[in-house]
């Protein structure tokens, strides 16, 4: 299992790499893995560490800024910065569909348009269909085709094509 | 393989019989808060053999069948099918010669779940190996659901390794 | 402390109600104090619930649908049940400012808008004032007046007053 | 007793003097993601005594000092300053003959933090003090941080007590 899990590292690491630089538009991150009670300095030389007890460590630094772990980023560069890691995993081997749901709440609108785009790219090169539940007019608007679903009768959902005019009118209903 | 079509009847908020095409490129679901949205969602992981309620929101398996409103009864049976494409003939062995391949689970309140392939009653084993063999499955991690991204944000880092374990 | 907790339960209890139908248009909710560790039916009598030891639990019902706890209502209800829940805490000893960090987040434009509506209330009679962080136009557009932060220069951040036009230009760029 | 003004120098991202007027009704703050909103709001928690760097997001409280960027050098010293407005004179006694308050959080990297209330010295108690009795303070449930809505969401009912003994 060890070489499998270092193997499957490589592999997600290079994928996020590239993943970071195109939802963000630049920076650079890469993944680690540390060990999960970090040496103890008096102990000397670096532990050794086992792949199969290690933690995955995210290193990022959006463009012009500095290095730094994933919980020093803000709420939106988070998000942002896991949606990169999904989709690494992801592309090791590409499912036939893949669903999301409200993945975009945090971001603004120049980070929605990149992950949008990120998604066509993938649709485009693997063939994975995506269903894309958003409240987000700027992600509605980047759809191929769009489904409401409303409760016109209390308790009881119902689905309805929309077009992006009818989509904006139901955001507004309860 | 492709995922063609989504059919529920009774499964949560859906009462009565509600198609969904899944299609090429990006399909949206829009909707006000509540109105069923990550129901739908649920109901594509439950299909595919999802076997724990907690991971669809409920307590017990039952709680996927719609549990009644102010103004209708409840329902004791859910029924969640899911149309595949075939046309590409890269289906695992036993199914690959059909160009379409439907995979149907039904519950009835007290009695468990039924699943089907191409018509025939198969076990969840099954239904979970035709999955597993397209890459995909209810418990995929091209399967996010709402509150998912902010779960691997606060996630110590030896629980992230899971995720690598997924691509091993 | 127990009668004071209790006191406090009721308190906040009374305004939770009143407030959750006023964020959801209508619906009922209540909160109750529940064993922390459910009574074995076995055992026969209910446990006397110890409050200093006891778990809040809150059952709500949106318009026309049943009583329900917290983890079956979607994500945007239980967002609008938390938000009832902390200013049902705030109105029993208001303070002189709230803020608040992208609460409205998950919220779909009908309850952004009651959300709005409430806080406006609040303001008006106990005097609070209000800083809302927000990416949702909707709430934007309720401000008495909007700061916009840029980072034109990378890294640095700086405060411009803005009024909702360019606050608009700002959210879509990076 | 009101909140009038926050300005703050070299706090994380606002490595210039920043100055933001808290006037009645409603404040909006907008702007893309990671351009420094979240920090003004852990400004505002900073100069009323919050103790803890971990609810800053940082490892240790040097952490709120400007860092540096790729064209800019770290600073060590980061200043945060809160105008109260005390027309209605409800301050606790020590200051209530003053119609404006000023708190001042000053903080020197590797040297820990000093406090100043109407310009003279104080104890992080004293500050902390003075809030409390004015119904709020850097941990009032009136600071909602990003996230801390669905943390409520997510809490075991036995944590969300905490909440009822705010209120107590
Ligand atoms: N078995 C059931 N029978 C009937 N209704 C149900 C059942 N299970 C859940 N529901 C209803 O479904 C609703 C939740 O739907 P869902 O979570 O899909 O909303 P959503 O569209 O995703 O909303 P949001 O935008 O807030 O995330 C709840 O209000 C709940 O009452
Ligand atoms: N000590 C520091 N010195 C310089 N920059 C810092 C410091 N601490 C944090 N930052 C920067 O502040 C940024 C985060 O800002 P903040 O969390 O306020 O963003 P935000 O506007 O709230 O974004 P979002 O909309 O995504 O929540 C990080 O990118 C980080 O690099
Ligand atoms: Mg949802
Ligand atoms: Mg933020």
């Amino acid at each position: 299992g060890r070489e499998r899990l270092v193997a499957a590292f490589d592999k997600v690491n290079t994928h996020f790499q590239e993943l970071f630089v195109r939802l963000f538009g630049g920076g650079r991150a890469h993944l680690t893995l540390a060990p999960v009670d970090p040496a103890d300095p008096a102990e000397g030389a670096p532990k050794e560490v086992d792949p199969l007890e290690a933690g995955l460590e995210v290193m990022a630094s959006p463009p012009g800024k500095k290095l730094q772990s994933l919980s020093l980023l803000s709420g939106g560069e988070q998000a942002l910065t896991a949606l990169a890691l999904l989709f690494a995993v992801f592309l090791t081997n590409p499912a036939p569909v893949c669903v999301l749901d409200e993945v975009d709440a945090p971001l603004d609108d120049a980070n929605v348009d990149r992950f949008c785009t990120l998604l066509d790219d993938i649709g485009a090169s693997t063939g994975t269909r995506f269903v894309v539940v958003t409240h987000h007019r700027l992600t509605m608007a980047r759809m191929d085709r769009l489904f409401g679903v409303t409760m016109s009768e209390r308790g009881i959902s119902q689905l309805v094509a929309v077009d992006l005019r009818n989509a904006e009118r139901l955001r507004a209903t309860a | 393989m492709h995922f063609a079509r989504l059919r529920l009847t009774g499964f949560k908020s859906f009462v009565e019989p509600t198609v969904v095409d899944i299609e090429p490129g990006l399909t949206g679901i829009v909707g006000p808060n509540g109105c069923g949205k990550s129901n739908l969602v649920e109901a594509l992981r439950w299909v595919m053999g999802e076997n724990r309620a907690r991971s669809l929101r409920g307590g017990e398996m039952d709680d996927v069948i719609f549990a009644g409103t102010a103004t209708r009864p409840a329902r004791n049976i859910a029924e969640v099918s899911l149309l595949l494409d075939n046309a590409t003939r890269n289906a695992p062995a036993p199914y690959n010669d059909l160009a379409e391949i439907e995979v149907t689970r039904l519950i009835e309140r007290g009695a468990g779940s039924i699943y089907r392939v191409a018509g025939r009653e198969v076990r969840a084993r099954d239904v979970q190996l035709l999955f597993a063999d397209a890459a995909t499955g209810a418990h995929s991690s091209a399967l996010v659901s709402q509150g998912r991204i902010s779960a691997i944000i606060a996630a110590k880092p030896a629980e992230r390794r899971a995720l690598l374990e997924e691509a091993a």
